[in-house]
């Protein structure tokens, strides 16, 4: 799955 | 969050308190190329744009508050701070903003997840932050006789990101559907700036001797 970007790492 | 994540978060922090101790225990930020810090300060800036609307942790949201002040304390020391100010090699950090800003954001523009404004944004921040050490890396090889904190500062940084890259091996085998391809390849050419320079650093600190980049 190509989703949104992991805005949970910095 | 996996340890390798952590020790990354970790080492990311440590290159901040290098850098305001060296710059606070010389009073001196020679050998800091000012451009990378601005460019730093802007890829935060863009990059946490959803710092009061999108909360993940309470460690990620302090860990992004305790990046934006201290981008922008350095900044103040650099620029606004009498003694030090003055000792910033200004003539020799020359590097082009434009060359980096304006590709980044085309390729935001052209290679993005989503076409929204938060998202080109976001995206352009990682762009940028994979390019941003360039002005520091130019410096440093025009500086004689670099200090160990700055030298430290900038392998602190380069080490950041390849233990990300560890964390996203580690996140990809154990998370299902865990594909970011922007993020994977900016952080690998992030990664692959430092090698000349881990290079150098690791031969310096091997046979003991002041770490000087070959000009």
């Amino acid at each position: 799955l190509v989703g949104l970007n992991a805005k949970d790492e910095l | 969050m996996n340890i390798f994540r952590l020790a990354g978060d970790m080492v990311h922090l440590l290159s901040f308190v290098v850098l305001v101790l060296k710059i606070n225990a010389t009073k001196s930020c020679r050998g800091i190329s000012l451009k990378t810090q601005e460019l730093y300060t802007l890829v935060f800036v863009c990059r946490y744009l959803d710092l009061f609307s999108n909360f993940i942790s309470m460690y990620n949201t302090t860990m992004k508050i305790v990046f934006l002040g201290t981008s922008f304390a350095i900044l103040y020391l650099m620029r606004g701070h009498k003694v030090i100010k003055v000792t910033y090699d200004r003539e020799q950090d020359t590097f082009r903003y434009l060359f980096l800003v304006l590709p980044c954001a085309l390729l935001a523009l052209l290679i993005h997840n989503a076409w929204t404004p938060f998202e080109v944004v976001w995206t352009f921040s990682i762009y940028l932050e994979a390019v941003a050490i360039l002005p520091q890396l130019v410096l440093l090889q025009r500086t004689q006789n670099i200090d160990n904190l700055t030298g430290n500062y900038v392998f602190l940084l380069g080490l950041y990101r390849g233990l990300y890259i560890l964390n996203w091996i580690y996140r990809y085998f154990t998370e299902p559907h865990y594909i970011q391809w922007i993020v994977w390849i900016s952080g690998i050419v992030q990664t692959i700036l430092y090698l000349d320079f881990f290079y150098y650093y690791i031969k310096s600190w091997k046979n003991n001797v002041k770490l000087a980049l070959p000009s």
